[in-house]
């Protein structure tokens, strides 16, 4: 039997909003560990790769070595709709079971439930190594998510050149071109910090698309982290509660290569 | 802009 309940519900709810648009059905890989999910677009462009350790649940039981519970992200967001802010939160399935359940209480006042019918997807599992960045970019969500929409205004692609000193964002459109700097802040108050570290220059084209998809997964934590190494995808990080110990939502995006 | 590339050329089968 597999159960856990998650006192903030809501961040469940913010992990499955931050996923719904890239990918359609994806498989939960719980053991006694936690649960992993990784999925990528329909495109193959990009892979989510989600890890909730046990430190992020109130109660987490997996009897069994694994289980995979096939989810089909629509469903599973339209049920999350039941889920208010304050609600807790308890999954359970059984070992051979068919379903997942899901039980949403705010106290004893309001309890709702939801049974879910899992799927079977076939996924297909990638290693992704262990990377250490020439560049790394930690910056408040909120300045992420503002940069990726209003570039998009302008251009289909966005280039990040990270340097010492600062990282600069930039596009160049049917109307003009454009680009923002942002320099490293590492002594203002904690929500306005920008930290870039810098091993050795590094500058890539991504797809304005997938990056303003990744931003949907802003509410998560106060900061998102960008990793960047040349000619390898972008990893776009956002700790559960800007803890690491909890767990992290990652993407990966793969750079346009220049022709 | 570029070719975009597939993440599949990056992170290979385990």
């Amino acid at each position: 039997m597999f159960e856990a309940v998650l006192s903030n519900g809501s961040t469940l709810k913010k992990i499955f909003e931050g996923i719904k648009d890239l990918c359609t059905d994806v498989n939960f890989d719980v053991s006694s560990e936690g649960i992993k999910l990784q999925a990528m677009d329909s495109s193959h462009v990009s892979l989510v790769s989600l890890e909730l350790h046990t430190d992020v649940f109130e109660q987490f039981r997996c009897d069994r070595d694994s289980m995979t519970l096939g989810l089909n992200m629509k469903s599973v967001t339209q049920i999350f709709k039941i889920c208010g802010n304050d609600d807790s939160v308890t999954m359970r399935a059984e070992d051979e079971g068919e379903t997942l359940e899901f039980t949403f209480e705010k106290g004893e006042d309001r309890v709702s439930t939801f049974e879910l019918k899992l799927m079977d997807i076939d996924s297909e599992h990638l290693g992704i190594p262990d990377t250490e960045y020439q560049c790394n970019v930690k910056l408040p969500c909120s300045e992420y998510q503002r940069i990726c929409r209003d570039m998009a205004g302008f251009g289909d692609n966005m280039t990040i050149d990270c340097q010492k000193g600062g990282v600069t964002f930039s596009v160049d459109g049917e109307v003009g071109k454009g680009k923002i700097f942002l320099k490293h802040q590492p002594n203002v108050e904690e929500k306005h910090k920008v930290i870039v570290t810098v091993k050795e220059g590094v500058e890539l084209d991504f797809a304005l698309r997938y990056l303003n998809n990744f931003a949907k997964a802003a509410p998560l934590s106060d900061h998102v982290q960008l990793g960047l190494n040349s000619d390898t995808p972008l990893s776009v990080r956002f700790d559960i509660e800007d803890k690491a110990t909890l767990g992290s939502l990652k993407f990966f995006l793969a750079p346009k290569i220049k022709e | 802009g570029g070719t975009q590339a597939s993440i599949m050329s990056f992170f290979g089968k385990p």
